[in-house]
């Protein structure tokens, strides 16, 4: 999506 | 074994309402703390998080970790054949590939079991940081929702700007502007009616609101939302289920041409 960071990348993978 | 019995089955109902236009498949994970989810939507730009903890069920066995990949949708679709007032017995075995709803009526006159075949999900868990917010606001869900769906018939996107004066909504279309401003009030007769603004510091962060209107999905759950914010971090907008549990949703903001 334009102008969005993906979710993911603000949380770690436990 | 798993097994978890709801008196207020709708609840479910309410909660797979809230999901399923942002996730198509998911896993349920069931283990002795609860029956949880934690799902990203298709585009990756929102997560869904949701537990309902095991002390909040009037019956709860989970004998192993049980994760049950399921579609949203076809278990939607099966908890609308629930009575509003019905009580819902979930069960699945250890290694088995379908769970079981069961509904009773409040009479005990009508039993029903429907059984939905499990699928395997591939999902990676994240793991959610603490955060000290610098914005949080409660308000009532109903409005919040109004305040959603009446922006959308402007623009794509909300500005939330939260200041000690209160919290203003903001957006522009091509057919004109927007704007929206909730202040903090208590009323000690009706708690749920109230805004309570916590602020260490103002923020403002621009929302699509797509998003929001679906995560307003959940309103039916709880008469307030809360709305915590931090700049340049993802909003969490959750709803809190009474004596259960709790579903947030984190949505990235928009980042600034």
């Amino acid at each position: 999506l334009k102008g969005q960071r993906p979710i993911s990348s603000f949380f770690f993978v436990k | 074994m798993f097994e978890a019995r709801l008196t207020q089955g709708v609840l479910l109902r309410k909660l797979l309402d809230s999901m399923k236009d942002l996730v198509q498949d998911a896993n349920f994970d069931c283990s002795s703390t609860g029956f949880a989810l934690q799902a990203m939507d298709s585009s990756h730009v929102s997560l869904i998080h949701m537990q309902l903890r095991s002390d909040g069920f009037d019956h709860f066995r989970c004998d192993r970790n049980l994760s049950m990949g399921v579609s949203l949708n076809n278990m939607a679709k099966i908890l609308k054949c629930m009575g509003n007032d019905d009580v819902l017995t979930m069960k699945a075995e250890d290694q088995g590939d379908s769970v079981t709803f069961m509904f009773e009526s409040a009479n005990q006159e009508r039993i029903s079991d429907f059984e939905l075949k499990l699928m395997d999900i591939d999902s990676e868990q994240l793991g959610i940081p603490d955060t000290d917010y610098s914005a949080t606001v409660k308000m009532p869900s109903a409005e919040f929702a109004r305040i959603c769906k009446d922006l959308s018939t402007i623009g794509d996107t909300v500005l939330i700007a939260v200041t000690k004066d209160g919290v203003r909504f903001s957006t522009t279309g091509d057919i004109g502007s927007a704007n929206v401003t909730v202040r903090s009030h208590s009323n000690v007769d009706k708690p749920e009616e109230q805004v309570v603004i916590d602020m260490q510091e103002p923020v403002a962060l621009t929302f699509a609101l797509r998003y929001l209107n679906s995560f307003a999905k959940a309103t039916p759950l709880s008469n307030q939302v809360m709305i915590s914010m931090s700049k340049e971090l993802p909003v969490v907008v959750q709803y809190r289920i009474e004596d259960m549990g709790h579903i947030s949703y984190y949505l990235a903001p928009k980042i600034e041409d």
